[in-house]
C-alpha cells in the first residue's frame, strides 16, 4: 500500500516548449540582442502557443483523474508537476503525447 | 572573490577586465559584463550586501533593466507576523523569485522549515555566495572575521543578477535542499525572463541526459543561455561526474594561489603544519583529545569528532569541566559542517582545536569558533599518541595568509570522470575553474552571524564559470553558448596534480582544463552545435527520443554516433577495431588562418587526422576526422587519453581525447 501512495512527478510531453517553437503564423523572433531567450512571454504568438501547451497538458492529466497540477512549464520544459499514484504515472507515461514521467528527486548545494 | 581574480588574470593589464572598460567602467562606459543578466538559481539572495547594491556612495551606478530583460520582483516579503519589508531589488539586483510548490508551499515551508523565509530572501548563504562570485560588484570592503581578505568581486562585476530561489535551508546553514519540480519551475522562469546566463551549482544526475532539469538546460541552451552546473562533490572517487548534458558546462573544483598555512607545535617539539585562518596564537595549553574529554555516557566517537548538542541527540559530547581552558584534538565527523566542532569546544571552554580529518579529504580554511588547525588524516596517530601522554601540550600558530603560492590542483572532492552516462562516449566535466576556500558574501543567518565566509564545493568553481560565460558574452555578443564554452575548454591549461595530460586520470580531473579568461577571449577556433546535434546525439545515446526525429535526421545525413557531437573534447567509449570521428570548427577571429594538427598520447593507437591542416577564413568553418586504430601493442580496456591540438602559430586549440580500446 505504501507503493500505492502519491507522490509527485514530472510530467513531459512530447510537443516542443516555447523556446525551441518555431511554427505559426508569426514565428516567434529574438527580442534580445544578444543571448537570453528567444520569446517574449507577452508576444501574442507566444501566449497562444503556451495557452496550447497548457490545454494539453490539462487534458493529459484529465484522462488519469490525477491530482491537482503544482506547475505547468512551458518555455523551457514543456511539462508539469502533478501528485500523482504510481498507477496514473504509468498510464500518463502510455499516453502518446507523454515523453516521460520522472518521480520529484531531491536536490542539493554543491 | 577577494584573490581567484587575480589568479585567473581578470585584472591583468590586458585581462578581460581592461578589456571591457574595467571592472566598474565610467560614467558613460560600461564595464565588465554590462548588462548581461546571470540567473543564479539556488538558495536565495541576501539583498543587503553591497555586492548587490545599485549603488556608489549613495549615486545610482546601474540604469533599469537591461534591454529585453523581463523579470519582475517578488512581492515585497514577510518579516514576523503582520508587517511586509520593502521590496527586495534594485537595477543591480533585477529579479528576486521563490519557488516551493514542492514543499507544499509557504504554509508547507513554515512547518517544516519554520526559520526560513517565506520570500526570495536566503538563509542558507548558498545563493548569496554564488551570486556574488559570479557578478558581484567590485571593490567591496570585507566585514566580521574576514575582514584581513579586503575586497571582494564578482567575476562579472558589472552583469546583473536575478535571483531563483528555489534550495531551503536546513537550520544550521550546513546545506540547502530542494526539488526537481522547484527546480524547473525556476529554469523555466528564468529562460522566460530573459537571464543570458544561468549558474547551477546543485547537484544532478551522472546517468540521465534527458532528467528533467537537464531537458530544461536543453532547450535554455538552443535559446541562446549559457549555463554553468557543478561537476558535483563526490571526488576523489572516480565516475561520479555529474550533470551529463553536452549542452551545458560541467564545471570541475581547483585551488588557487592563495595560502591559508597554519600550524600546530606539541610540547614535544613535533610541528604539523595544515590550513588555518587562526587571527592570533593560542598556547602552549595543555591538549585533550574529544574522546578524552567526553561527558558521560556519550559515545567515543562522538565525542572524538567533539560534537555539539545540535548533532548529538541535543546533548553535547564535550565535558566542560575537562576542556576549560585546553587545546582539543578534534575529528573530521562525518556530514557535519566543519565548523560545528569548534564552536562545540568553544561552548565547552576550549581555547583551540587541532582539527584532523578522518580520510583523505580536503583541508578547508574555516573561520572556526576558536583558533584551529586543519590537518591531513596522516597526522591524526602521532597527535593523539601525544596527547595522551601527560602533560601534553600545544601551541596553535597565527595563520600567514598570503597569495602566489602553487595551483591549482583538483580539490579533492571534485567529482571524476568517467561519465556514467553516454558510456564514455561524452567526456565530463568540461573544465576545472576555483573551487576550494572561496570568499564571498553570505547571508547571515545560516552562517553564523557573518556576512562573508569562505566556502568550497563545485558550488564555488560554476559561478567562476559563469561570471567568465559573462564576460565573454559581453566581449563577444554574437558567440553562441556553445561558442563561449568552446573557447573556454579549447584554451585550458593542466592542473598541477602530477599526471601528464595524456593520462586519462587528469584528464577525468580537469576535462579540458583549467579556466584561462585572457587565451578564452581570443580562442582562433570553436566547435558549435546546436539542437539538431544535441538530437542525434540523444538518439544515438538513449532511446527516449521519438523515432521519427531520429529517423529524419539519420536520412539527412546525420550521423547518430553520440562520438561524433561537435564538441571541443573527444571521447570514445569502445573502441573496436578503428572508429573515426567528425569535428567542424569556425575561425571566430577577424584573419584567415592556417591551422596544423598534432597528437600527442593514445599509446598503442594509431591515430590519423585528416586533414592534417586547415585554412579557415574569418566566420568560416571547416571539417576534420581523425581515425583512431586499435593496435597489437594497444591496451586494451583500460581507459587511455591523449590531446589534440590545432595551432596556427598565434592560437592553439586544444581537445582532450578519452578512450577504451576492444579488440
Amino acid at each position: 500500500s505504501e507503493a500505492a501512495q502519491p507522490q509527485t512527478y514530472i510530467v513531459q510531453m512530447g510537443p516542443a516548449p516555447v523556446v525551441a517553437y518555431e511554427g505559426g503564423e508569426k514565428g516567434l523572433k529574438s527580442t534580445k540582442p544578444r543571448g537570453g531567450a528567444k520569446v517574449d512571454p507577452a508576444d501574442p504568438a507566444v501566449e497562444a502557443y503556451s495557452t496550447h501547451l497548457k490545454g494539453q497538458q490539462r487534458a493529459a492529466l484529465a484522462k488519469v483523474k490525477g491530482g491537482k497540477p503544482s506547475y505547468s512549464y512551458v518555455y523551457s520544459f514543456n511539462g508539469f508537476a502533478a501528485e500523482l499514484t504510481p498507477a496514473q504515472a504509468a498510464e500518463l507515461e502510455a499516453q502518446p503525447d507523454v515523453v516521460s514521467v520522472h518521480p520529484d528527486e531531491a536536490v542539493e548545494t554543491d | 572573490t577577494s584573490s581567484t581574480e587575480g589568479f585567473l588574470g581578470l585584472d591583468d593589464e590586458d585581462g578581460l577586465w581592461a578589456q571591457l572598460g574595467g571592472p566598474t567602467g565610467g560614467k558613460k562606459t560600461p564595464g565588465a559584463g554590462e548588462d548581461i543578466v546571470i540567473g543564479v538559481i539556488d538558495s536565495g539572495i541576501w539583498p543587503e550586501v553591497a555586492s548587490f547594491s545599485d549603488r556608489s556612495d549613495k549615486k545610482l551606478v546601474y540604469q533599469g533593466k537591461p534591454q529585453g530583460f523581463r523579470g519582475t520582483c517578488a512581492s515585497a516579503e514577510k518579516v514576523g507576523d503582520d508587517s511586509w519589508d520593502a521590496n527586495l531589488c534594485n537595477n543591480k539586483l533585477v529579479t528576486a523569485q521563490y519557488f516551493n510548490a514542492a514543499w507544499g508551499g509557504d504554509e508547507g515551508v513554515a512547518q517544516q522549515l519554520p526559520w526560513e523565509f517565506l520570500s526570495p530572501r536566503d538563509y542558507n548563504g548558498h545563493g548569496t555566495h554564488t551570486a556574488s562570485t559570479a557578478g558581484g560588484n567590485h571593490g567591496v570592503d570585507v566585514t566580521g572575521p574576514a575582514a584581513p581578505f579586503g575586497e571582494i568581486s564578482g567575476i562579472a562585476p558589472r552583469a546583473r543578477i536575478a535571483a531563483y530561489k528555489a534550495l531551503w535551508s536546513v537550520e544550521d546553514g550546513s546545506t540547502a535542499t530542494g526539488y526537481t519540480s522547484d527546480m524547473v519551475a525556476a529554469i523555466d522562469k528564468a529562460v522566460a525572463d530573459g537571464v543570458d546566463v544561468i549558474n547551477y551549482s546543485v547537484s544532478g544526475s551522472s546517468t540521465d541526459f534527458l532528467e528533467p532539469t537537464e531537458a530544461a538546460f536543453l532547450n535554455a541552451a538552443a535559446a541562446g543561455i549559457f549555463i554553468a552546473a557543478s561537476a558535483g562533490n563526490s571526488g576523489p572517487d572516480a565516475a561520479t561526474v555529474a550533470h551529463p548534458g553536452p549542452w551545458l558546462t560541467t564545471v570541475a573544483a581547483g585551488t588557487h594561489d592563495r595560502t591559508t598555512t597554519g600550524a600546530v607545535v606539541l610540547g614535544n617539539g613535533a610541528r604539523f603544519e595544515g590550513v588555518s585562518l587562526s587571527s592570533a596564537a593560542v598556547g602552549p595549553a595543555p591538549v585533550i583529545t574529544g574522546a578524552a574529554a567526553r561527558l558521560s555516557g556519550v559515545s567515543i566517537g562522538a565525542g572524538a569528532r567533539c560534537y555539539p548538542a545540535s548533532d548529538n541527540n541535543g546533548k553535547p559530547a564535550l565535558d566542560p569541566a575537562k576542556v576549560a581552558g585546553k587545546i582539543v584534538l578534534c575529528e573530521r565527523g562525518g556530514d557535519i559542517a566543519r565548523v560545528n566542532s569548534s564552536r562545540a569546544v568553544a561552548e565547552a571552554g576550549g581555547v583551540g582545536m587541532i582539527f584532523v580529518n578522518a580520510f583523505g579529504n580536503s583541508l578547508n580554511a574555516d573561520f572556526h569558533s576558536v583558533p584551529t588547525v586543519h590537518l591531513q588524516d596522516t597526522e591524526w596517530s602521532a597527535i593523539s599518541a601525544y596527547a595522551a601522554t601527560a602533560g601534553a601540550t600545544a601551541t596553535i600558530e597565527k595563520a600567514v595568509i598570503a597569495n602566489g603560492g602553487t595551483a591549482p590542483f583538483t580539490a579533492e572532492f571534485s567529482s571524476r570522470g568517467p561519465l556514467v552516462a553516454g558510456n564514455g562516449d561524452v567526456l565530463k566535466p568540461d573544465v576545472i575553474a576555483p573551487g576550494q576556500d572561496i570568499l564571498a558574501a553570505v547571508a547571515p543567518p545560516g552562517q553564523g552571524g557573518m556576512d562573508f565566509n569562505l566556502m568550497s564545493g563545485t558550488s564555488m568553481s560554476a559561478p567562476h564559470v559563469a561570471g567568465l560565460a559573462a564576460l565573454l558574452q559581453d566581449l563577444h555578443p554574437d558567440w553562441s553558448p556553445m561558442a563561449i564554452k568552446s573557447a573556454l575548454m579549447t584554451t585550458g591549461s593542466d592542473v598541477l596534480d602530477g599526471e601528464a595530460n595524456t593520462d586519462p586520470n587528469l584528464i577525468f580531473k580537469q576535462g579540458a582544463g583549467h579556466v584561462q579568461p585572457t587565451s578564452a577571449a581570443d580562442p582562433g577556433l570553436v566547435y558549435e552545435s546546436g539542437v539538431d546535434d544535441w538530437t542525434a546525439f540523444l538518439c544515438g545515446s538513449t532511446r527516449s527520443v521519438s523515432g521519427t526525429a531520429c529517423d529524419d535526421l539519420e536520412a539527412g545525413g546525420r550521423s547518430l554516433d553520440p562520438s561524433d557531437l561537435n564538441t571541443p573534447s573527444i571521447g570514445i567509449g569502445l573502441l573496436d577495431g578503428t572508429q573515426t570521428v567528425t569535428r567542424t570548427v569556425t575561425n571566430v577571429d577577424d584573419e584567415a588562418a592556417t591551422y596544423s594538427a598534432t597528437v600527442s598520447g593514445l599509446a598503442g593507437v594509431g591515430v590519423t587526422v585528416e586533414p592534417s591542416t586547415l585554412t579557415v577564413a574569418p566566420g568560416e568553418t571547416a571539417s576534420y576526422s581523425v581515425t583512431f586504430a586499435v593496435g597489437e601493442e594497444t591496451q586494451l580496456f583500460d581507459y587511455l587519453a591523449g590531446q589534440l591540438s590545432w595551432t596556427d602559430g598565434t592560437h592553439t586549440v586544444r581537445s582532450p581525447i578519452v578512450l577504451r580500446a576492444k579488440q
